[in-house]
């Protein structure tokens, strides 16, 4: 384990845990994406099936449940415990956008047939686009609180840092998956305009808000 | 190419 590798899941465990401290403390979903949430946790279930067929490391596995239990808690806070502060008009992204050709290509585009390696796919191509129901309720609105663009900025730092493990181990190991590659640039591409106005916005004090 | 199927990634 290298310490882009280390740091990028650091950043993802950052990212999952500021989102639920901020419902959580606040009691309220509002500006939160209820559908990225479920894609995301959906991205979990279908990847980490392999807890049961394989262990890894005590890491690996212990972070691959408390990502599957943050995930699935979110998703109960938004839908159920904190629904009525859920702003679901704005939420309106159609999700089977997403779900249906990523569905298609994880059949096409694998590395194996099997169930398991489709499922695994079909987390990684997912999770590439997860994030878009989110933008796109933010761009709806125009504007986003601050923590939730901390929450934006690890999120989209952890696949960045991912792409710089990828070329390290490529370099060092010999190591690199062409699918992950890909679905990860593709998810480090989604989040450069936000980088953009994280940077010259969020970071200067100011509000993250849209021109309208 | 076994060894491809191996996740020890998150």
């Amino acid at each position: 384990m290298n310490i882009f590798r280390l740091a990028g899941d650091v950043s993802h465990l950052v990212a999952i845990i500021i989102l639920l401290l901020k419902i959580w403390k606040t009691r309220s979903c509002a500006g939160i994406s209820g559908k990225s949430q479920i894609l995301f946790a959906s991205v979990f279930v279908t990847r980490y099936l392999d807890l049961f067929t394989i262990f890894i490391s005590l890491y690996n596995s212990s972070m691959k449940i408390i990502y599957i239990s943050c995930s699935i808690a979110t998703v109960y806070l938004v839908y159920f415990k904190f629904k009525a502060t859920y702003d679901g008009n704005h939420d309106t992204f159609r999700v089977e956008f997403l779900v249906v050709p990523v569905g298609g290509l994880s059949f096409l585009v694998n590395h194996d047939f099997s169930p398991m390696e489709i499922l695994w796919t079909f987390s990684i191509y997912l999770e590439s686009v997860a994030i878009l129901p989110q933008l796109f309720m933010i761009s709806k609105t125009g504007e986003a609180e601050t923590i939730t663009t901390h929450y934006l900025f690890f999120l989209g730092l952890y696949r960045g840092l991912y792409l710089i493990n990828w070329i390290w181990r490529y370099y060092f190991e010999g190591f690199f998956d062409l699918i992950a590659i890909v679905a990860g640039l593709v998810q480090t591409v989604l989040y450069c305009d936000f980088f953009y106005l994280y940077v010259t916005k969020v970071l200067k004090g100011k509000k993250l808000s849209l021109p309208a | 190419d076994n060894e491809q199927l191996v996740k020890d990634e998150l």
